[in-house]
């Protein structure tokens, strides 16, 4: 299993 | 001019110590209402928030906001090295921006220690404000800090990711490894009141257990501990550090997707 993305990319591309 | 005191046995200190195993170099600001820190892991997917009011401190005094990267591992390395029961004071000078200085007097007053430490330059971290994000989550649980503990260190008897899925009246943290499958029923009892489970939503999370373990080391300062879940969004848990206390730490963890 990966990692979603990273904290500042996903809410970054919200 | 930033000075600040706090006696060296201090939740603080502990609470560095612990988030040591994220991470090494935090960004500190400093206002006259109190100390935020924030820190995010080498891979960018925990992000460590800290507040503690000024109040919090034996002395407080900040004039003009300041924001400073420091390397907390050399801090504590360097403090903990130092007299056991002594007092702390940390001081930054807006004439020389380049190092914050360290002191540590012994109890007796009659010796005093003080290094300087060079601050780090770091990245403004573009996480939205807290506060707002709590507020929208599927599922939140209320915990004693030991059962959180309790539960973390029995899942890492395998090695990996562990789901948390909501259930009827509680919550379910499922991990699975090479030798098999750990299972953990967490309900709602009747009558304790140091327990809150509330649902608003079905939702589940696979997450890093290795993450979970070091957020459970600070909880441990805490009697409570509250885990914040929502579908596809980061987990939240966050704690109260210390009795009648404002001051707490916010952990978020980016979740895993299969595959």
């Amino acid at each position: 299993n990966k990692h979603q993305a990273d904290l500042e990319k996903f809410y970054n591309n919200r | 001019m930033l000075e600040l005191k706090l006696v060296k046995e201090s939740l603080f200190l502990n609470v560095l110590e612990a988030i040591l195993d994220l991470v090494a170099v935090a960004s500190v600001s400093c206002s006259s209402t109190g100390l935020k820190l924030q820190a995010m892991d080498a891979k960018g997917v925990a992000f460590i928030s800290l507040l503690i009011p000024a109040k919090e401190f034996q002395f407080y005094h900040c004039d003009k906001d300041l924001s400073m990267g420091i390397a907390i591992g050399d801090m504590v390395e360097a403090i903990r090295s130092a007299d056991k029961d002594g007092t702390i004071t940390i001081k930054a000078s807006d004439e020389n921006f380049r190092n914050i200085t360290v002191s540590i007097e012994s109890p007796e007053c009659n010796e005093t220690t003080s290094f300087s430490l060079l601050l780090v330059t770091l990245k403004r971290f573009c996480i939205p404000e807290l506060q707002g994000l709590l507020k929208k989550y599927d599922a939140c649980v209320q915990m004693p800090s030991v059962d959180f503990m309790r539960i973390c260190k029995y899942l890492s008897n395998v090695d990996g990711d562990v789901d948390i899925s909501t259930i009827d009246k509680g919550i379910r943290f499922f991990a699975l490894g090479k030798c098999g499958c750990l299972n953990v029923k967490y309900m709602q009892p009747e009558k304790a009141t140091d327990i809150d489970i509330s649902v608003q939503a079905p939702v589940s999370l696979t997450l890093d257990l290795k993450y979970m373990n070091s957020f459970a080391k600070v909880s441990a300062l805490s009697n409570q501990v509250k885990l914040c879940l929502s579908k596809g969004q980061p987990l939240v848990v966050q704690c109260k550090i210390g009795q009648k206390t404002k001051s707490r730490i916010i952990y978020l963890l980016a979740p895993k997707i299969k595959g």
